[in-house]
């Protein structure tokens, strides 16, 4: 197994704190127009360091912070974890289960933490290195995009080939 | 560095044309350099050929063959260096029906593997879950998720 | 040529608020010059704002919204401008049940006035036609035509 | 009654003389992907008179001749007829029936007709001006492409709503 939990509060469309539970095999997630089901994916993007908030729909990375609604006030922060099994030891840490926590305040202020203990974005990303884990093009298939490596120019293709060499 | 490139591009390409073959049932697919000598710098052109078809530019494919044709890349790419997860956000729009099927088959083989997580619409791709969410908005513009089975999915499509 | 432009930008808006309400059954929409006072060179910008949810920019709409608030913008310019035909090519691909039956609504509004040709593969979508053409390769690579009738649709549906 | 008859001979895929009937109200295309329904939409963009190959998923005009298959030898010429219903008196002329033709030849001529009269572009695209009938963007929308104004920047939708003007 791998991904076993995900924990998302005031991401998004996500007020409340909200958790899915993972198992091994195919997930399938339904529901109608605008309900909220890209924002997951742009939840995991997110918690696994992605820095570009264009890849997250958004024109600012503040915009991922609850905006509130006609009854609701606006979130302060948003938060998302991820809780990765390791058994497998396929990341490089002798942890059987290892919990990544990225928040971001309204005033700019962005922490990361590994199993509740404050780290820096360099060293989720060194976690993951050479793993296969990460936003590569080829395991995240956003909306809209799955033909986005045929539309492609020959450089931007050679870019994506890179990554899974 | 470039060894390891030569190495990639050449199973890559392998990959690719016979995971198209499958999909397609038939037809046949390549890669190619569009700088051989310059294997540093140089980009990549897809050919495509679904089958009965003359070769001709990726750009006269149909929707729904080039829906397919980045599958079996994107599949290539997974053989290469396998990733533990992989979320699919409505990757099944375009395909009909028998399309589906041939994608689903595919997908199966790697799930030993892979966790897949997929957002869809279509009640065909549906089947293939072992595990179900809804996400909802009965308060107006809050998410909430529930947790469904499979029987469950069936009366809830229909009632959307 | 300016005296024009006003007239059909303040048309065009009226339209698009009044459609877009109609579709989302509620919310607001608008549309904004991003240069006032240079009317001959400004850019038009559009403002989205589903039911329930605060105003924000139309990149974090979802692409069943995305696409509603097309469909809206197209029919505005419609009313403005009508043309006696409108080809549509699966245009309800990433709409749910719930939004193709609003699409469909608002479309019948204008079907008296323009002819409609429209490719889909969804079976809501298909009940709306008067006329039926399913498109086949039984020879490879060769486009071959036939009409069908409501019921054969039905059929050849389940069957593709 | 509006478009009364489309007839394609040598265009992309419809190797052979093909003709779709037209009726007022809805008509609804359907088929299994890659059999020739987007095709049918480049045949209409083509003949009212379209310039830019890849408006027609073509990298150059030529790419629109019938290419063969491996048993049928490539078509010398692409031909596309729309036969109008002009009884509403909507263009301007005395004609209750119009058929507009277009035809392409491998050798690179090009030739267009009004009611089996070779004429030029420029007359097609008088007979049409100001009817709303052409290539619109919001009369014609093609696979895709439907959220295409909404992702345009302010300048780019400015053109479309010129064009209702
Ligand atoms: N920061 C935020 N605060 C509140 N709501 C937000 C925020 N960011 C995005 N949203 C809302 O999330 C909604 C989009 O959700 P999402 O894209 O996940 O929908 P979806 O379920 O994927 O729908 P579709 O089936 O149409 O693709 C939008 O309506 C948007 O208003
Ligand atoms: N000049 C040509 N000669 C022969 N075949 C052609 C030519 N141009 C395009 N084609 C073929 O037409 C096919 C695409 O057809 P089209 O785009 O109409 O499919 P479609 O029915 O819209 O499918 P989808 O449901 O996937 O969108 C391609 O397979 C392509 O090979
Ligand atoms: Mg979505
Ligand atoms: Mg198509």
């Amino acid at each position: 197994m791998f991904f076993k939990r995900l924990e998302i509060n005031g991401f998004k469309s996500f007020a409340r704190k909200t958790v899915l539970e993972f198992q091994q095999g195919v997930t399938i997630i339904v529901g109608p127009n605008g309900c909220g089901k890209s924002n997951i994916f742009d939840a995991i993007r997110w918690v696994l360091g992605e820095q570009a908030p264009t890849a997250l729909r958004a024109t600012k990375m503040s915009d991922v912070i609850f905006n509130g609604t006609a009854h609701i006030k606006p979130a302060n922060f948003a938060q998302v974890s991820l809780v990765i099994d390791n058994r497998s030891s396929l990341l490089p840490v002798e942890i059987k289960e290892i919990v990544i926590t990225r928040r971001l305040f309204r005033d700019g202020e962005s922490q990361y933490l590994i199993n509740r203990v404050p780290c820096r974005l360099k060293d989720i990303q060194e976690l993951f290195m050479d793993t296969g884990i990460g936003t590569t093009a080829y395991s995240m298939m956003e909306q809209g995009q799955v033909d986005f490596i045929i539309n492609a120019r020959p450089l931007e293709r050679r870019l994506i080939l890179d990554e899974a060499a | 560095c470039l060894r390891l490139f030569k190495d990639a591009f050449s199973e890559i390409r392998h990959n690719f044309i016979e995971i198209f073959r499958r999909l397609f049932g038939g037809g046949s697919a390549d890669l190619s350099l569009t700088e051989p000598d310059n294997l540093m710098e140089s980009g990549i052109e897809i050919i495509a050929q679904p089958p009965g078809k003359k070769l001709s530019h990726i750009s006269l494919l149909s929707g729904g063959e080039r829906v397919l044709t980045a599958i079996a890349l994107m599949f290539a790419l997974f053989l290469r260096k396998p990733s533990p997860f992989c979320v699919l956000d409505e990757i099944d729009a375009s395909l009909d029906d028998a399309n589906i099927e041939l994608f689903k088959a595919l997908l199966m083989e790697f799930v030993p593997d892979v966790h897949f997580i997929i957002v869809t619409h279509n009640k065909r791709t549906m089947m293939m879950g072992t595990t179900f969410y809804g996400i909802t908005m009965e308060e107006p513009g809050v998410s909430k998720v529930i947790s469904l089975q499979l029987d469950e999915i069936e009366s809830k499509i229909s009632l959307d």
